[in-house]
């Protein structure tokens, strides 16, 4: 998260920490991203984040014995106090393109259902019309992650750091939703080939400063609806362009949960 | 002279007929045809020496134990009979004919000439007497007749009247009525029926018959003709006949065979009688407290069931065992099956664990018992209950929890979404 600030326990119950460590075939395989949890057993992520790591085209998710997922968590250096879950199945969006993005979501079910309480309890689906709508441009929605939040490191230092660069303590950032056509023009404007497409919406501020970053994939950008007020998840972190997290003029990108509403409980159940 | 006729028709003449008959002379024809069949004789010509009486001349004519008619002369006088054109008819199927002339002759006489013919008889116009006429239908052809009978009976040997089967009438039932077969339309005839009444041991049987009997009797014979015996056990009763009814005869047995033999005449309308079945008495049960027992009767006997059930709320307890009834029966020897048992309060037991969930007692004791509440209620903020109900539950009349809102089944807690317990920034849109 850039330009965010330390959560308190409890204001991201809902929050994931989604942690991949496949040394089968490589050794010191390991990633990261987030999630969101659905129910005493659905999590909502990224496909990238449990997508096979291969260099091929295919989508298919890595195997569930590497995926450990944490819930309450607020300091990743004290996961021993968080409940973590291993995984019973993982289901990756089939329509998932790892070339654009588009359909970047998926499914984690853990093997035995968490308990809710302070730290611990689910978000909600878009539900209502207003909410099946997806989030309307300018509005302000809220993002956390364990993701990088020092803008200026590369990826090789984040690695070569042992990951030390990274926010221990969850943060989140306020960020409004851009204009679907804005966001549409300022990827596809660029020289690489970029397509912002109907299954996401984009988030951040032209001045930049504060964005999602590397490591906050599959968390929910949360939008407060304002009947109910409740935090009903409306995006998944999903890509950004090349340049740094948080510059100018470059918006995050954002998978648009409520197009997925029917494939979520399609799975999940209606419940 | 003696001359024998078998023919079906046949002509008669005197002698020497067309002319004159000698004087001294007798002649004797028997005219024979198969049964069911008589003969016919009429005259073509007649002309015999009349006398008073027809002492001289004479022509008789016999069946065969009477004399049908003594002819002579030529015209039928104050004393004497000419046959004219009468014809005879026999009332069997013999006819005799015996034709006498005397020494002298004062005239020429030319004597008679006759024929004669078997007609049928018509048996079932003609048999009106009881022994003979057909029980039910009557059927006549040429030179015989047969009998029939109505749908249900059958044809006695006799070939005349008509029985019935009925001689496996059984009744296992307590009571019953029994009645001679078509009732009270007269019973059939030569029948030989039985009526069994088979209980279990221990009942004791009483008849009772209606009080007018009508079975054919004797004046002064002892029921020669139709009767009922009764063999109960070691006993025998009757026979009953007529018109007075035996009334009621208690028969000590719970197994009665009851014979009713009828013969081949008479119309009598027969008899009824209702049959009931007793045992042993066993004491007056009382209900339990809080209980009834149905039937409620003054007086229970063998055989006799009492369904015990509690007022609502309450189980029956027999042991360990609850129960919404139980069954009690009075045996043979007067005592009931089981005792009475107890009326327990119903009790719900200790609801169900709601995962999630809490379960509050409404009373202080936490009772479980009849119309006691409890309240299910979920982990409040993390959960809610679904659906969106009180969660109110009451133990029912039939030990069982239940709500108004869903019966008997559970409400479940399911997550709360999207409310952090720690709010977070508010929103306000640009």
């Amino acid at each position: 998260i850039i330009g965010g600030r330390n959560a308190e326990p409890g204001s991201f119950p809902w929050q994931a920490l989604i942690v991949v460590e496949d040394t089968s075939r490589v050794p010191n395989d390991k990633w990261f991203g987030s999630g969101a949890l659905l129910s005493d057993s659905w999590v909502l992520t990224a496909a990238h984040v449990l997508r096979s790591q291969r260099r091929d085209n295919t989508v298919i998710p890595v195997s569930k014995e590497h995926v450990t997922v944490y819930l309450g968590l607020h300091d990743v250096r004290r996961k021993t106090a968080a409940v973590n879950r291993t995984v019973e199945k993982i289901v990756l969006h089939a329509g998932f393109d790892i070339q654009n993005y588009n359909h970047d979501i998926a499914l984690v079910k853990l093997r035995e259902g968490v308990a809710m309480g302070p730290y611990v309890m689910p978000v909600c689906l878009p539900q209502f019309e207003r909410e099946l709508e997806g989030p309307h441009p300018n509005t302000l929605g809220l993002v956390a992650g364990w993701g990088i939040s020092n803008p200026n490191i590369t990826v090789d230092e984040i690695i070569s750091s042992g990951m030390r660069t990274l926010s221990d303590i969850l943060q989140y950032v306020k960020l409004p939703v851009v204009p679907h056509a804005e966001c549409k023009e300022s990827y596809e404007s660029r020289s690489g080939n970029y397509s912002v497409t109907e299954n996401m919406f984009c988030a951040g501020y032209y001045e930049g400063g504060k964005d999602t970053c590397l490591g906050d994939s599959g968390g929910a950008f949360v939008i407060q609806d304002p009947g109910t007020q409740r935090w009903v998840a409306q995006g998944l972190v999903s890509w950004g362009g090349p340049e740094e997290c948080g510059s100018k003029q470059v918006y995050g990108v954002y998978t648009k949960v409520s197009n997925y509403v029917d494939w979520v409980e399609e799975h999940v159940g209606a419940s | 002279d003696a001359v024998d006729l078998t023919d079906m028709f046949g002509e008669i003449q005197s002698p020497n007929f067309p002319d004159s008959y000698p004087s001294d002379s007798e002649v004797t024809w028997n005219i024979s045809v198969p049964d069911g069949f008589r003969i016919k004789l009429y005259f073509m010509h007649f002309d015999l020496e009349s006398s008073y009486l027809c002492e001289y001349d004479y022509l008789k004519i016999e069946a065969e134990d009477q004399v049908l008619a003594t002819f002579c002369g030529r015209e039928t006088t104050d004393t004497e009979q000419a046959p004219g054109q009468q014809a005879i008819l026999s009332p069997g199927s013999y006819m005799g004919l015996t034709f006498r002339s005397d020494f002298s002759n004062e005239e020429r006489f030319t004597g008679f000439e006759a024929h004669y013919t078997a007609v049928d008889v018509d048996e079932c116009l003609e048999k009106s007497d009881e022994e003979l006429a057909c029980d039910h239908y009557c059927h006549n052809y040429i030179g015989g007749y047969y009998c029939s009978c109505r749908f249900g009976y059958i044809l006695h040997s006799d070939n005349r009247t008509c029985k019935v089967e009925c001689s496996d009438n059984l009744f296992t039932q307590r009571s019953g009525v029994i009645t001679s077969a078509d009732f009270p339309n007269p019973y059939p005839k030569s029948s030989d029926c039985l009526y069994r009444v088979e209980l279990e041991d221990g009942f004791f049987i009483t008849l009772q018959f209606e009080d007018s009997i009508d079975i054919e009797d004797h004046p002064e014979v002892s029921c020669p003709y139709d009767y009922i015996k009764i063999k109960a056990g070691p006993l025998e009763f009757g026979p009953f006949c007529g018109e007075k009814s035996p009334g009621r005869i208690e028969t000590q047995t719970n197994s009665v065979q009851i014979l009713f033999h009828s013969d081949n005449s008479g119309e009598n309308q027969g008899w009824k009688l209702s049959y009931t079945a007793t045992g042993n008495s066993c004491p007056l049960v009382q209900p339990p407290i809080n209980g009834k027992i149905d039937p409620l009767q003054a007086r229970y006997s063998f055989k006799d069931q009492v369904v015990i059930s509690c007022n609502p709320g309450y189980k029956v307890l027999k042991g360990d065992v609850e129960s919404d009834t139980f069954q009690i029966e009075c045996l043979k020897d007067g005592t009931w099956s089981n005792k009475v048992p107890i009326c327990k309060m119903a009790d719900c037991r200790a609801p169900a664990e709601l995962e999630h969930g809490f379960i509050t007692f409404t009373s202080r004791s936490n009772l479980t018992t009849y119309r006691s509440a409890i309240r299910y209620s979920c982990q409040h903020p993390y959960y809610r209950m679904a659906p969106n109900v009180t969660g109110l539950y009451t133990c029912d009349e039939n030990g069982v929890w239940r709500s108004e809102e869903l019966g008997t089944k559970l409400p479940s807690c399911r997550p709360v979404c999207g409310r952090p317990v720690r709010p977070l920034p508010g929103i306000i849109k640009r």
